[in-house]
């Protein structure tokens, strides 16, 4: 099946969405 | 105890696994046996999107902030932190052990390289591990299959290029077996 990768740069650019408050 | 199934929220980006977090503190007056770590580890919640984890992880006290005897684990949703887990009795760990004043960088390292799938290999990861101790710190991922020399070789190789260790860094990998005999996780 598919994986669902995500690289580091990705996943610190999320962390400022209002979604992750 | 019935939990609600935890599942990306709208617009939310969904992990491949859903991961736990625990919280241990080892209280002085008990001895270190099997009962008295299951009954001083403590769930934090369970996050299914990148979203949630920087929800509940933005919340949590930084690892080199905390003092005194104590781990983080962030495992796949059902796999306990525990050697006898069904996940983790044929599997073992690889230990890094840092200086003072790494942790917190390391372990967001790590944990993003987790989540984010960056191992590749299949279902082997189980989960990661910061303990703080008196005079230095030190991190472990768990793998299913301590035997799979593959395996271990590429978490090793990938542990080595997402943290950027410095290159005098120790690396050991310790089965959960004989973290048993000895009854020591290090």
């Amino acid at each position: 099946g598919t994986r669902i990768i995500y690289d580091r740069k990705f996943l610190l650019e999320c962390r400022s969405s209002p979604l992750a408050r | 105890v019935r939990r609600k199934a935890i599942s990306p929220g709208a617009g939310e980006h969904p992990l491949q696994y859903n991961y736990t977090f625990w919280y241990f503190r080892r209280t002085p007056s008990r001895p270190a046996n099997t009962q008295s770590y299951e009954q001083n580890i403590r769930q934090i919640g369970t996050v299914a999107s990148v979203e949630q984890f920087w929800k509940l992880y933005s919340h949590l006290v930084r690892p080199g902030d905390l003092i005194g005897h104590s781990d983080f684990h962030i495992f796949k949703e059902g796999i306990k932190p525990m050697w006898e887990d069904e996940a983790n009795k044929n599997g073992g760990k690889w230990i890094i052990r840092l200086r003072k004043g790494l942790a917190s960088r390391f372990w967001e390292n790590i944990i993003l390289a987790m989540l984010g799938e960056q191992f590749m290999v299949g279902e082997e990861i189980c989960g990661v591990v910061v303990s703080i101790r008196f005079q230095e710190d030190i991190l472990s991922i768990w793998n299913k299959t301590a035997n799979d020399q593959v395996t271990t070789s590429r978490i090793r190789d990938t542990l080595r290029r997402v943290l950027n260790l410095p290159p005098n860094t120790i690396m050991e990998y310790k089965t959960h077996n004989d973290s048993l005999k000895d009854n020591s996780s290090f």
